[in-house]
């Protein structure tokens, strides 16, 4: 399982829609401070079901709207569409699209290949191909030195998690 | 329950000790639980023996360092799970350009396995990348370019 | 007391409005107090509107904007109270090389009021120091070398 | 007032007596991961009088010792000259020189040019320089980026011991 593409309309800094297409190796995403590198990240952590909205360094989740956007359009969506080749993920297509939307009061809607979902389905489906927004494998900015300071205690814990 | 933790253990360490000595170039670097006869009585230290020095706690290492020890333990629980999705945000911020260079041969590596995504400032990481993006501002606006670095490495992008 | 505060504030906003806008080539940055008529009842937010973009919370920023803001802050205070000593650790470690340009210059002005000791991987800023440190290690410990770069600028090293 | 050299004798990294000259204007300090400049930083701050280890990334002041050391020397210190040329140190001599000092028992000693002297002493005479260790002028490794996250009522207090 591995992200094919990401699409992003609405979300920070991505007001219209972009969409990234990804490779199965090693991308790289560069450019200057600022300019959205990891809005991208955030983006994301939020498609694959992220609760805790200060890891998307935001108080609450309607803050990830776009501030540029006109009132009446003031939504946020991301869509993430895995390659699902090795079907890891228990359904039966070589894609599975997984979107997450949010609106102006806060509602937010999860939908896997464009049906109406829920987050735990979403997180369940996830769990199988590795995929969590609070797991290791995400990085964020300024972070990865906390792997280095956890304490004996959470370290073993985080172990036994994976196990 | 306490035997199948013991075995990940050692199977992690192992893994733990091969990436950190390639990554330091002949460090040693292993788990070790607080208490040996009963696991879950405490936590699990992160021993590290840069090279030249003696083991220390990590807590004293320098900010490099503490990197090195962090990225060696993620992509050594990788070793052992590989079929994930790896996303690094500027982890490289504080690396000096030979433990650059090993993190982006690390990196290389690891992407045979894994899908990586990382962000990073560094040209010496974009180098070894197989798919560069480009992220620009226009009128306060993220703009995205692609470029496709190692042809036969994409099937998709 | 009040009033006492209220004036440093001013000439304060003025010194970070100077060092910001330059640093970003155009931006905009402020200190305002959450409650103006009383400011000892709140505290005082920081907002900065970065080149092409409306004024936001620094909570939202990058981690290369919240660098430039932080030092813009530090640097301003500086020009209120200009004879001490700055000893900044891998400040930079998050800036994209027009911004490191940016800070190099900063810090090159700063010099010329304060003792400035920096502590950077980045050939940008080594480049424009008065003096140069070298720390190497050798057997696990600590070695110095040193270089004078700019001789009129040294007076006892 | 400006630094005008530090002298660093088993602290840290630096087992061996080390003298360093700084220059009036902007000093660049370089070298490879773990060599041993932010342990410089620390240095300067504990002889400054630093009082939380922790701020030196230490749990205890006696692990600043280096653990190179045969029984028997285990000590450190660090002393730092500064220039007075200005004399706004109220000391008459255009140099003053301060040094701490710990064994391995933790007992710390403070001199200012050669003769016992407290902490407090000490941190009277550099306040008036504007050195202190825990001033705004001295950001560690990993921690500019929290003067932008200080909360406002943070940054109120903080502008008010400053003025
Ligand atoms: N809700 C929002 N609407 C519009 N813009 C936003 C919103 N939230 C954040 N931004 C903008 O996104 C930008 C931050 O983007 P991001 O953190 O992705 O930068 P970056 O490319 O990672 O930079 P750096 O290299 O400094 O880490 C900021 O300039 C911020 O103003
Ligand atoms: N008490 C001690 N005795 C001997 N060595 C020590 C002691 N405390 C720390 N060290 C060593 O000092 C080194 C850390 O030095 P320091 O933090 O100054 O590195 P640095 O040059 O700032 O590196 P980086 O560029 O990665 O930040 C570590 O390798 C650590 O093992
Ligand atoms: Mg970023
Ligand atoms: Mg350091």
């Amino acid at each position: 399982v591995y992200i094919k593409r990401i699409e992003i309309k609405g979300f920070k800094s991505f007001k219209n829609r972009t969409v990234i297409n990804l490779c199965k190796g090693l991308n790289v995403i560069t450019g200057p401070n600022g300019s959205g590198k990891s809005n991208i990240v955030d983006a994301i952590r939020f498609a694959l079901g992220e609760l805790n909205p200060r890891m998307l360094r935001v108080e609450r989740f309607s803050e990830l709207i776009c501030d540029n956007l006109d009132a009446g359009s003031r939504r946020a969506y991301v869509k993430i569409v895995l390659d699902n080749s090795d079907r890891k993920i228990p359904i039966d297509s070589g894609e599975v699209e997984i979107q997450r939307s949010i609106d102006e009061k806060g509602r937010m809607t999860y939908k896997i290949n464009g049906r109406r979902s829920s987050r735990e389905a979403i997180v369940d489906m996830l769990s199988v191909a590795g995929l969590s927004p609070s797991a290791i494998n995400i990085i964020m900015q300024g972070a990865v030195t906390r792997i280095a300071d956890l304490t004996p205690k959470r370290r073993r814990e985080l172990l036994e998690e994976i196990i | 329950k306490k035997r199948v933790f013991m075995e990940f253990l050692d199977r992690l360490n192992s893994k733990l000790r091969e990436v950190f000595s390639k990554f330091t170039s002949g460090g040693d670097a292993w788990l070790e639980p607080e208490d040996k006869t009963n696991i879950f009585n405490g936590g699990i230290d992160l021993i590290t023996a840069f090279p030249g020095k003696p083991r220390r706690s990590l807590s004293i290492a320098s900010g490099g360092e503490k990197t090195i020890a962090a990225l060696s333990f993620v992509f050594a629980l990788s070793k052992l799970n590989p079929t994930t999705v790896y996303i690094l945000d500027e982890v490289d911020a504080h690396l000096d350009p030979v433990n650059l260079e090993r993190l982006a041969s690390a990196l290389k590596d690891l992407s045979n396995e894994s899908q990586i995504i990382v962000i990073s400032l560094k040209d010496v990481i974009a180098s070894k990348a197989d798919k560069i993006y480009g992220i620009y501002s226009k009128g306060g606006l993220s703009k995205v370019v692609a470029a496709v670095m190692n042809v036969e490495a994409i099937s998709n992008g």
